[in-house]
């Protein structure tokens, strides 16, 4: 017969799921997601399929449920942001987009200074030919970090200044194109940067993207990636409370990879992106 | 009959839906269906159009209710304020403060003012260059010292021209700050001190989520601020942070950007932002 002890076992074992536990918790982090400026479809999409995994019981015995589900979130958000691979360090011409006041320039100054700390010596080009001062912002910044300028003033075809950066930056050094701020959508300025990615041929073309950005992250993450298409993404301003949710449409719309983050607006203050850390502050 | 509360729970969800994907903070969507939710209760509506409309009208009415905090007009409070009037501009990095005051500026003094700017961001790069050129452009004196000088210096300097020359405004460009920043923060803090502005003015990026709320809260608690400019709303967005800030810290929206030219500034209408959510 059965003992009273396997009996106790068995009831032990079995975790029937407490569905209203789980809504609870999805509802958790739905808000967590939203609050995060995670897109609403893919929050939605992201919240639906824990759900879908929490109710198959595949919950491990012992697991708090609140626990298991984060995991399963948190697989889930890894997944779309694709394991981290090594940022290679060697030449390259880097073109770097996006909407307007993001931190593009900054950002130029901050990738100049790091690939010189390793060793390969960079040019800023300063194509930004829309923008008051904006020159003069890259050239200061270029002189900060002790990095090669190039400009063209009075020059008011981006793609000219684009080609003879190119042409004037020294063999072997990596060469940063600064782009004006842009719409995605506009038309006029996704020609122009058409024709400034055909005229400086880059092996990069990085999306500079504020983590404060809400909804319009992903159709603008995709409207680019379509015009010149993306190799990465830099998550800027992580130093304040955005969250930077809209990188993960950033990312599932263009297949790029956030490579960087930037904490701050000094030069040295650009991180090499951690998946583990931005999902933890993500979910809150 | 009542409006079902299962079929209200569906229709808000909707409607929740919608209201998020056009920039409207969380914290503020749920505000907005405890509101509608409050409003429709127990009323004696038909389902279909009638709902529809209820739904819609009490939406609306209660959007409406927000973003017509106690307007600020402008020229009135030009007329009667302190000579020279001063008007302080700050967010945070990239929302586009320094455009916004130079379209201001362009607007001012083509109402006949005498508009002097303070160059105060003395710590980006290019950042005083900028102003220089606007300036140059609108013909209007900017105020600067050397990159790095005392913010609060700076303002202060430029007051001080304007009230020698009788000019009777001063426009006031602050860097860029994460209010998260305590240092900056408490630099702001000594350019209000030192310059008691006669409006501080918070110019908010139209393209961020979330974040608008908390920025707008601890800008408003740390600084205080009279007035918002809502910037970029040129851009593919509904425009859902105009409610965010709006629902979060009761303060009126003076000004819209929608460009990047001198014209690109107008005057917030809350009839405009409606058409726009609702479209
Ligand atoms: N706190 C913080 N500020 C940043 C960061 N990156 C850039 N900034 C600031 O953001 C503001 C805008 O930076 P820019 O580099 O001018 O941005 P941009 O994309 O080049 O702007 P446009 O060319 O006008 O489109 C500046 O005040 C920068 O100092 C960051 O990681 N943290
Ligand atoms: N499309 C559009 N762009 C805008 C608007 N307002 C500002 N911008 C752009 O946003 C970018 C940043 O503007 P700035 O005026 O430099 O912003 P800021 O707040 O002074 O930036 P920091 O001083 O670096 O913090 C520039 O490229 C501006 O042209 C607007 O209403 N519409
Ligand atoms: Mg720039
Ligand atoms: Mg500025």
């Amino acid at each position: 017969g059965k003992s009273l002890r396997s009996i106790l076992a068995k009831i032990a074992k079995s975790s029937t799921i407490d569905a209203a536990l789980v809504d609870e918790v999805v509802k958790d982090l739905q808000r967590a997601l939203l609050q995060a400026d995670v897109n609403v479809q893919l929050a939605l999409d992201l919240t639906k399929r824990v759900r879908t995994r929490a109710m198959e019981g595949k919950i491990p015995t012992g697991a708090n449920l609140r626990d298991y589900l984060v995991r399963v979130i948190y697989e889930e958000i890894c997944a779309i942001l694709g394991t981290t691979k090594p940022y290679a360090i060697k030449p390259k011409r880097i073109m770097l987009v996006g909407l307007f006041g993001q931190g593009k320039t900054t950002t130029a100054g901050k990738l100049a200074r790091y690939y010189q700390k390793k060793g390969v010596h960079t040019t800023l080009v300063a194509a930004d030919i829309h923008r008051p001062a904006a020159v003069d912002q890259l050239e200061q910044l270029s002189k900060k970090v002790h990095a090669g300028f190039y400009a063209h003033r009075g020059e008011l075809r981006a793609e000219v200044i684009a080609r003879e950066g190119r042409a004037s930056a020294p063999q072997g050094d990596t060469i940063l194109l600064d782009t004006a701020g842009r719409s995605a959508i506009d038309p006029d300025l996704i020609a122009e940067i058409k024709r400034c990615k055909q005229a400086f041929e880059p092996e990069e073309v990085l999306l500079v993207l504020d983590a404060a950005m809400g909804q319009l992250a992903g159709r603008s993450a995709a409207a680019f990636h379509e015009a010149v298409g993306l190799t990465g993404v830099i998550l800027t301003k992580l130093d304040g409370s955005a969250k930077g949710g809209g990188a993960l449409s950033a990312v599932a719309q263009s297949g790029a990879p956030i490579l960087f983050v930037g904490t701050g607006e000094h030069m040295d203050e650009l991180e090499h992106f951690e998946t583990t850390r931005f999902v933890s502050r993500l979910l809150g | 009959t009542a409006i079902k509360e299962k079929t209200l729970d569906d229709v808000l969800g909707d409607l929740e839906i919608v209201l998020l994907e056009s920039d409207v903070a969380f914290e503020v969507v749920q505000k907005i269906q405890a509101r509608v939710r409050e409003e429709l209760k127990g009323k004696k509506i038909k389902w279909g159009e009638e709902a529809s409309a209820a739904i819609e009208h009490a939406l609306r009415s209660y959007i409406r209710t927000e973003l017509s905090l106690k307007p600020i007009d402008l020229e009135k409070s030009l007329a009667a304020g302190p000579k020279p009037y001063t008007i302080l501009f700050l967010g945070v990095n990239g929302s586009g403060k320094t455009t916004s005051l130079a379209k201001l500026a362009h607007r001012l003094s083509k109402q006949g003012h005498g508009v002097v700017i303070a160059a105060a961001d003395t710590f980006r790069a290019g950042a005083i260059e900028q102003l220089e050129v606007h300036g140059e452009r609108l013909g209007i004196r900017v105020v600067r010292q050397k990159e790095g000088a005392d913010p609060a210096a700076v303002a202060f300097d430029a007051v001080q021209h304007a009230s020698k020359r009788h000019s009777d405004v001063v426009l006031i460009d602050t860097a860029g700050r994460q209010h998260t920043n305590e240092n900056l923060i408490e630099e702001a803090k000594k350019i209000r001190r030192v310059v008691h502005p006669s409006l501080t003015l918070f110019v908010g990026d139209a393209l961020s989520g979330n974040d608008m709320v908390e920025q707008a809260k601890l800008f408003n608690k740390e600084l205080g601020f009279d007035g918002v400019i809502l910037t970029k709303l040129d851009a593919d967005v509904k425009g859902g942070a105009a409610l965010s800030v709006a629902s979060v810290v009761h303060k009126p929206i003076l000004f819209v950007g929608l460009g990047q030219g001198y014209d690109d500034l107008k005057p917030f209408d809350i009839d405009w932002m409606l058409a726009r959510i609702f479209a």
